[in-house]
């Protein structure tokens, strides 16, 4: 299975509905100036996947996320991601050959997740993605500076490391 | 499922000790669990040497040394377990040339098997992307997706031209 | 000794306010007293808006906007207080080019009043260098030092040709 | 005050002995490839300068700063550095207008001190750097890795990173 779009809206720096596509397969490259977003965009897909800690987006809390302005443009009220899934090889849990994620929230702090356009709970979502590393905290995410931690300085940190990833 | 586990902790193992030397040019690296005999519950320890030098505590590597041991260990976890895609964020910033290359090389080797989204300020790891985004705020504040070629990007690797985009 | 602690702290956020400025080009920065009442042992305040964006939490600061800001503090800390010498290993390592180059202009200012000795990997702080070091190994695990040429330097900041050192 | 030159003799990467000038005033850069002992010529220095744990150097116990050896070379038995710095200023508490800081570590974990020739203890060295930044632990050293702890995420461990400054 391969990710084939990602749409965000409301997240962080994106205030402007942005899409970006994927090609099957090959290396992506993401480029900018400091501070431009592209760590945003990586926060943005673990979020869409169930992220909860606000401390793993770098925010105190999960209404942190959404885009609250600039000198020129107001706070806005509602932050939205979809994740869209080629699933033709099976390996999410469903039988959908596509697979559409979205999550929102608003800033009463009200989150909602939906797949294929059904509403669903945070479990399902963890479900859905169980065992292919891209759950929130996975193996298949080296946030920015933390790839110094695989080395965890100690055994047994070291095997929480481990743990997570088998 | 322990024995699962095991078995997976013995396959990462395994690709550990080869990426490292792929990764390094030689040397020698291993995991193994501190404690044989309790697999579930025992610390996980790793001894690295870098080519030409003698085995020592793996916190007297360099910078470098330390983010390619580390990336070796995370390419062996993806190689016993593949994820369908993975997202790397400046994974490469205290590589130097000759460790990006290699870095690279093994990059695109891996790409065979999944999707990789790779954030990078590095011209050399740029060259290999198949695909490039550009991520830029023409207006401040607001972050903006642009398609970037390979021939519009400076000789530092950063976007020559914003304004044309 | 308290109001020494207290006026080196406002020197301190003062140089710290116009050296952000400085390195942002733009933007507003303060450090502050969480209980200025207890200086002695109130917690300190970081406050951080690069330019055109909204005061919001610093964890929030992308990597390099983080390293400008902590480079903008340890600075303020050096005019309130001028170290004879100072020793900076690869503090640049997750700036772009821009911010390169306004971090190495600030550096060549504080140069007036300190010596300082940089360790990089960035040919754009090589080339503020007045003096280049090469530390390299052509016997592997053994280090040696070679003084070095900016021409001697690739465009990616590499020693060219280590066999003619 | 400035610094005039660096000798290490056995410390770490260093088996031979290596010499460092440095001008009066303006930037030196320290280049090469990642291994190859940048980051332990800094550490040399903090070591010279009185730096006591060895977790500060990358180490477990002091001792580990000692050359130990390559499969072409023998470890060494003993690890020396010299920093000699010029005083005419007078920034250093002392009547020198030359200052030459020697300390050396044996297998057995014997260290020593000298200044000028001169044995003397740890306390010694502390003294004479009191107030110049340079002491084990002094603001006027960045290690790799480390700029992003002088924005120490809670405001009382930043307070402890000031306080060693100021
Ligand atoms: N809720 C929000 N609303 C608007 N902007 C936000 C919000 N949260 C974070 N930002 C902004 O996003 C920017 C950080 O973006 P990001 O971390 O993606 O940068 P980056 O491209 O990864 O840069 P670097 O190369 O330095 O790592 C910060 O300037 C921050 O102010
Ligand atoms: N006691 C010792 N004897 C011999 N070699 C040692 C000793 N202690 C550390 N080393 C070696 O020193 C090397 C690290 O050097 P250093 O950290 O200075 O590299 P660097 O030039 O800063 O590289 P980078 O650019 O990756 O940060 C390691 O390869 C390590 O094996
Ligand atoms: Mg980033
Ligand atoms: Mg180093």
């Amino acid at each position: 299975m391969h990710l084939k779009r990602l749409i965000v809206h409301g997240f962080k720096s994106f205030a402007d509905r942005t899409v970006f596509d994927f090609e099957r397969g090959g290396l992506t490259c993401v480029v900018g100036p400091n501070g431009c977003g592209k760590s945003n965009v990586f926060e943005a897909i673990r979020w869409v996947l169930g992220e909860q800690r606000p401390t793993s987006l770098r925010s105190r809390e999960l209404t942190d996320v959404i885009f609250n302005g600039t000198v020129r443009r107001p706070p806005m009220g509602l932050c939205q991601g979809t994740i869209v899934f080629d699933n033709e090889s099976g390996t999410l849990q469903t039988d959908a050959t596509e697979v559409e994620v979205t999550r929102r929230v608003f800033r009463s702090g009200e989150t909602d997740y939906l797949v294929n356009g059904s509403p669903v709970r945070l479990k399902d979502i963890r479900d859905l993605f169980a065992g292919t590393g891209l759950g929130a905290g996975g193996y298949a995410f080296m946030e920015q500076g933390r790839i110094d931690q695989v080395l965890a300085s100690n055994a047994v940190e070291r095997r929480r490391v481990f743990e997570e990833a088998a | 499922s322990t024995q699962m586990f095991v078995d997976t902790f013995e396959a990462v193992s395994e690709h550990f000790s080869s990426i490292f030397r792929r990764l390094f040019g030689g040397g020698k690296a291993e995991i193994f669990f501190e404690d044989p005999a309790c697999p579930l519950e025992s610390g996980i320890e790793i001894k690295a040497r870098p080519p030409g030098k003698e085995f020592r505590s793996i916190t007297l590597l360099s910078g470098g040394e330390r983010t390619m041991t580390a990336v070796a260990l995370l390419f062996a976890i993806f190689r016993a377990h593949p994820a369908p895609c993975a997202f790397l964020d400046e994974v490469d910033a205290a590589l130097d040339e000759d460790n990006t290359e290699r870095f690279c090389l093994m990059l695109e080797d891996f790409t065979a098997e999944s999707q990789f989204v790779v954030v990078t300020h590095s011209k050399r790891t740029m060259e290999k992307a198949t695909l490039l985004y550009g991520v830029t705020m023409p207006e401040r504040g607001v972050s903006r997706r642009v398609a970037v070629q390979l021939e519009q990007l400076n000789a530092e690797g950063q976007i020559a031209d914003l304004a044309s985009l």
